[in-house]
């Protein structure tokens, strides 16, 4: 070989222009057809001539760095519920023990708070992570005013919303719609009960006024110190501690619906429900809780507030770490997760936890119905999710699911503030 | 994985300049009460209104 390389003679002839020229015109013709194609699977007009034709369709893939697009090649969903069956493998008893501390080293666990002091009672890894902890480990922040922080974690990015973009992190924004799905009617579910009024706006304002004066009545019939926002909050009786009056709150919320027909004011509830739009003096914020892997995996509500509505969007699962935050825009918007709606004291609220490649499961305690990132039963979500895979399209809908309402003045799911709603397992 | 919430809160009155305002500060309106980056646990407050 290395003779002959010596021996042969090396020529160097000049190439004919018009094969350069012809080169350049293919890979602009490669480079144009590929910015109209990526045009038509947006809404935007087809290539010349091919207006009879069904846009030619083929799978987005998110932009990004070299790791994020290896990453979208894999089937992220698959290797989840892979993860989550080899994470519920019975672990032998005589290794669970140091199984879980090298575990809790490797993490960051403080095993102090664990509910379980004796860690052979998880079987496996998947029941040491959605472990509960001891109670009164995580006091609740005593001022009523405060919005308390859903889950252990680390605050990623949080402020206000402008003109429906929510920031990522470090200026990568995305719109509230694509996050939450697209604003729900004006009117809740529980305003289509036959026999409930329809309510205007000027109607929701005076019904309002009439809310609060029957709000008065009830406390001066039950000598309790209630007030309109009180009730997202806690009513507070005088000279009983918060804790036990929370526990009934669902009986007092019974009790204002009572005074409310009595006084026949009809449902009036919808008048908070102002979703995406601020009212005035008003704005919407947002903050994101990033869960660590040794983090406790529960949520809690973060303030009494009422679940009105679930949203699911079957995704995909990627990564949620900081890093991919940071270089895969619009992370939240293409995994799965879980939206809820509603309201508290001050209008409208939701809370959405965002499922990942080792977490896919999400769970929501008062929602027996809900199967996320599940093999065996689908759910609506997952089957349209798919569907839409197999055409190489990217699938933006969601299966929603409206709760019952409790009473005709939450029209929801009533949740106080500090109440486990669910949490995320693995897999 | 990761918990978003989206919420609505009041913005609050701007102070004027008799009442000591500095540079868009609010009274009564909603106040973050946490830092980016910062670690929480459950039931710590994120803001006040």
């Amino acid at each position: 070989l290395a003779a002959a390389l010596k021996r042969t003679k090396i020529q160097w002839y000049p190439i004919p222009v018009g094969l350069g020229i012809g080169f350049l015109g293919l890979l602009q013709f490669y480079k144009v057809r590929e910015r109209e194609g990526q045009r038509s699977i947006e809404g935007g007009s087809f290539p010349a001539g091919d207006e009879d034709q069904p846009p030619k369709r083929r799978k987005i893939r998110p932009s990004g760095p070299w790791q994020v697009q290896i990453m979208s090649t894999l089937p992220l969903k698959a290797v989840s519920r892979l993860w989550g069956w080899f994470n519920g493998l019975e672990i032998p008893y005589y290794l669970r023990v140091p199984g879980f501390r090298l575990y809790s080293w490797i993490f960051g666990v403080n095993l102090s708070e664990v509910s379980e002091p004796d860690l052979h009672v998880y079987p496996n890894l998947a029941s040491f992570f959605y472990r509960t902890l001891k109670p009164g480990v995580r006091p609740l922040d005593p001022d009523h005013n405060a919005l308390l922080s859903p889950a252990d974690g680390r605050i990623l990015q949080y402020g206000m919303i402008q003109e429906g973009e929510v920031e990522q992190v470090k200026g990568m924004t995305y719109s509230l719609d694509g996050l939450l799905g697209q604003k729900p009617p004006g009117e809740s579910e529980h305003d289509s009960v036959p026999g409930a009024p329809k309510q205007s706006n000027s109607r929701s304002r005076h019904g309002e006024e009439e809310l609060i004066k029957a709000d008065e009545e009830f406390a001066r019939l039950n000598g309790i110190s209630y007030t309109l926002p009180n009730m997202f909050s806690g009513p507070q009786k005088a000279g009983q501690p918060t804790e036990s009056v929370d526990a009934s709150m669902e009986a007092t919320n019974s009790a204002v619906a009572e005074v409310r027909a009595d006084l026949a004011l009809g449902d009036t509830s919808s008048h908070w429900y102002a979703p995406y739009d601020a009212k005035p003096h008003h704005a919407l914020y947002f903050v994101v809780v990033y869960l660590a892997p040794g983090d406790y995996h529960r949520f809690h509500s973060p303030c009494s507030w009422v679940a009105e509505r679930r949203r699911h969007f079957a995704g995909e699962l990627y990564s949620v770490s900081p890093y991919l935050q940071r270089t895969l825009p619009g992370l939240f918007t293409l995994n799965e997760r879980v939206v809820l709606l509603g309201r508290w004291r001050w209008g409208f609220f939701s809370f959405t936890p965002v499922g990942a490649t080792n977490v896919g499961s999400i769970v929501i305690n008062f929602d027996r119905e809900l199967r996320t990132n599940s093999l065996l039963t689908d759910t609506a979500a997952d089957r349209a999710a798919a569907e839409a895979a197999k055409r190489g399209e990217p699938y933006s809908g969601f299966s929603e699911a409206t709760y019952a309402p409790a009473s005709r003045v939450l029209g929801g799911h009533a949740l106080t503030r500090g109440e486990e709603m669910g949490g995320f397992q693995l897999g | 994985s990761t918990v978003v919430l989206v919420f609505e809160a009041p913005k609050g009155k701007r102070r004027s300049f008799d009442e000591g305002w500095q540079g868009g500060e609010r009274k009564g309106g909603w106040r973050w009460a946490v830092e980016q980056g910062q670690k929480v646990k459950v039931g710590q407050a994120l803001g006040y209104v």
